[in-house]
């Protein structure tokens, strides 16, 4: 049975995204059959895995399609990477109407869960990239999870919105989801050559010692040049500094248990 | 009576909030009167004009509690900032529950224009900072304003949102408010070092060459830490590049007419 990890951070431009395409590529990488899901309406995730910005567009397939139809079965429309053992669900700009549309539908946390009960049994792990947001999608996420990752870019304004994020999974784990558990802060953007970075990580080791990760992800062009190309940076630039955090950062995940 | 602009994109990290405090300090120190709304649940720019992340959490007279009170007057709830001239409301964490709360009030868009009236007649301009969403928030602001200021990081990521922000932008001045203008397209967190920065560049300017502004605001860590110090990058380091791009970029928003 997979398990489920949720990309979150309502902090916009920290690396969400970035984290979920690369993550999932180095653990597919290691042999493990991995699955995505694009859960923001912006779809970078999506565009980031190759699709063409016109092929957005199209609504049937997308995970907010899944979410609408009770009778769809989503492994009828996983799509394929790149790269072998990993695979995606397309993200579409509609889910941007989900707080309102589903404001009163009963048990509606637990859509997201329910929608994925098809294909637990054919993946290791299931990655959600959130969007910069903690309304009801992200809340569908959590509810789905086992686990959640928390990017964090090495600045001030990042820091702040931590103890948002800590607040709503702690709601989650009270109401919707008693064995969601929080397997890191994961530092990104990191800039080696400010002192403000390392001020930054300095400050959140200090507030909360036993959750930022060891891998720290440090800037690098390679990874914008990636998303151009459509294309995880451990395909785009395989021997690159950040293709190889990824890495270690999957490395780090499996050994602390985030993922079995 | 005041100009109001809304700092609008829905892909995070680009640079709303830096831009609302430092282009709001701009404008203000050549003589205007400025009043900054915080309309984002982080509250950063709260945080940015030297707020202490322990007093966020104070409800009464954030501008979540104007929204929810319509005996408040938003004139009493005015704070100034350590800018003369530069009055700001504060945000508040509570602001991420505007989706639901408002989704079945008759005008829901309409009530931070009919909120802002008491002042209009007390500024020369208003700037709103907006989350990185086009929820009931941001039409909101869009509904309240004259015109609409794009900040965009240099990055392909933020360029697939702009198609999002456009067609968010028409829906309003079809609905709400046909006095909308788009003041523009600003290019922020620009990377002097590398290619891609200039590559994204040559692509927005193919694709929207009337929007692009002049004005470049490039990378600089100065800006992370005037966060850290509470205060704008034009008192914190007047004489940086940062406060000078900002400067250029409060004449040309007069000359070009998006502030009167
Ligand atoms: N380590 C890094 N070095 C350099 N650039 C990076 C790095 N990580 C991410 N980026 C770039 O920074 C931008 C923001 O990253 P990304 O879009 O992944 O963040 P996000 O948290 O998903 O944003 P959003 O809140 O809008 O969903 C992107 O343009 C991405 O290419
Ligand atoms: N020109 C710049 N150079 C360097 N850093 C910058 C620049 N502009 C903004 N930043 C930093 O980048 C980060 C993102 O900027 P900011 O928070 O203003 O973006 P935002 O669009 O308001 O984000 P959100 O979508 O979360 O509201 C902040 O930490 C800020 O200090
Ligand atoms: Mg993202
Ligand atoms: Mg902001």
């Amino acid at each position: 049975k997979a398990r489920v990890v949720s990309i979150v951070n309502q902090k916009g431009g920290v690396g969400k995204t970035t984290t979920t395409i690369n993550l999932g590529a180095a653990l597919a990488e290691s042999g493990r059959k991995v699955l995505l899901i694009d859960f923001d309406s912006q779809a970078s995730m999506t565009t980031g895995l190759g699709i063409k910005p016109a092929l957005l567009k199209e609504q049937s397939g997308s995970i907010w399609y899944l979410l609408n139809d009770p009778n769809a079965n989503c492994a009828d429309y996983i799509l394929k990477s790149n790269v072998p053992g990993l695979d995606f669900i397309r993200g579409h700009k509609d889910l941007a109407a989900a707080d309102a549309a589903f404001v009163s539908e009963i048990a509606k946390e637990h859509k997201l869960k329910k929608m994925l009960q098809p294909v637990m049994d054919l993946y290791d792990d299931i990655l959600i990239d959130c969007s910069p947001s903690l309304g009801t999608l992200t809340v569908n996420a959590l509810t789905a999870s086992d686990g959640v990752l928390i990017p964090m870019e090495c600045e001030y304004f990042a820091i702040l919105g931590l103890s948002l994020v800590k607040e709503t999974i702690e709601k989650v784990i009270q109401n919707t989801n008693s064995n969601l558990n929080v397997i890191g802060i994961l530092a990104t953007r990191f800039d080696k050559k400010t002192g403000h970075s390392r001020d930054v990580l300095k400050l959140i080791a200090n507030q909360f010692p036993d959750e930022i990760l060891d891998t720290i992800i440090a800037r690098t062009v390679r990874f914008s040049e990636s998303t151009v190309q459509g294309e995880p940076i451990t395909t785009f630039a395989s021997s690159s500094a950040g293709a190889t955090a990824y890495r270690r950062l999957a490395r780090e995940l499996v050994s602390r248990g985030g993922v079995k």
